[in-house]
């Protein structure tokens, strides 16, 4: 049996919308110490791994391990039908064949209650290693989504050179070119306005545009990202929740 | 994509 109690039903909402535009078929790994899923997009150049752990839930409880196949462009219409600020409780039996999303506003005493049919998906879950990267870097989100999205205007490619004190962007395409350079530095006042860069080897890579479009979309889920670059193996761009992560693994372009 | 490495090359299933 399991009982999932979100606090607030935005946060699942939230943790969807970060990766529904680029995988749609995902299974859902419900085991006692929280939930995790795995999904490769279409064109399998992108892994999107998610770990939701239990403090991020209002409380949570799953008696045996059970996993939900579950289609997100069907989650996110019934998603929808829920307000932000209600409690989203996903309740499961052992062998479910669907998935029930219950939405409750405790103010106004009103229950909303909504069963997903789930599917049968066969993916195969890769073992991901723990990588020695060149490269950490740790920035603001909103301003790594806005110069992903200005350069991706410009190329279908956007390089990241890091040396040690200068992290720089560039694209250059049919209409012209651009390039943004970060300096790391602290913000006393706003940690989550610094950034903070550990350079063991300089990297220069070269990522496709619109991966990066899409894995911008995990924004919303953290003040900052987390960027590890290694010449030898895919990017990390990391998104932490208060109790786990949304990763997206993205293997860099050959150099042509 | 020309140039793209699929995320199979560096990932295997578990």
């Amino acid at each position: 049996m399991l009982e999932a109690k979100f606090e607030e039903a935005s946060l699942f909402k939230r943790i969807i919308d970060g990766f529904k535009d680029c995988v749609q078929l995902v299974n859902f790994q419900c085991k006692e110490d929280g939930i995790i899923a795995q999904a490769v997009d279409d064109s399998r150049v992108l892994l999107v791994s998610l770990e939701i752990g239990i403090e991020a839930f209002q409380n949570y409880r799953c008696d045996h391990p059970v996993t939900l196949g579950i289609d997100l462009t069907s989650l996110s219409k019934i998603l929808r039908c829920g307000n932000n600020t209600d409690n989203l409780t996903l309740i499961a039996d052992d062998t479910p064949d669907s998935v029930l999303l219950l939405f409750e506003d405790t103010k106004k005493d009103r229950i909303a209650e909504y069963s997903l049919k789930l599917m049968d998906i066969d993916a195969e879950f890769l073992k991901i290693e723990d990588l020695a990267y060149d490269c950490t870097l740790k920035m603001p989100s909103p301003e790594f989504s806005k110069i992903v999205r200005d350069l991706s205007q410009l190329s279908d490619s956007i390089n990241i050179m890091i040396t040690k004190e200068t992290i720089k962007f560039v694209a250059d395409g049919d209409i012209g070119s651009g390039s943004v350079i970060l300096k790391p530095f602290v913000n006393m006042d706003k940690p989550q306005e610094s950034i903070n860069l550990n350079m063991d080897q300089p990297v220069d890579l070269t990522f496709g545009s619109k991966y990066l479009l899409d894995i911008v979309k995990g924004s919303a889920l953290s003040d900052n990202v987390g960027v590890r670059l290694s010449s030898e193996a895919p990017a990390l761009f990391q998104f932490d929740l208060k109790s786990g992560y949304l990763q997206f693994f993205l293997a860099p372009k050959f150099n042509d | 994509m020309a140039g793209q490495p699929t995320i199979s090359r560096f990932f295997k299933p578990a």
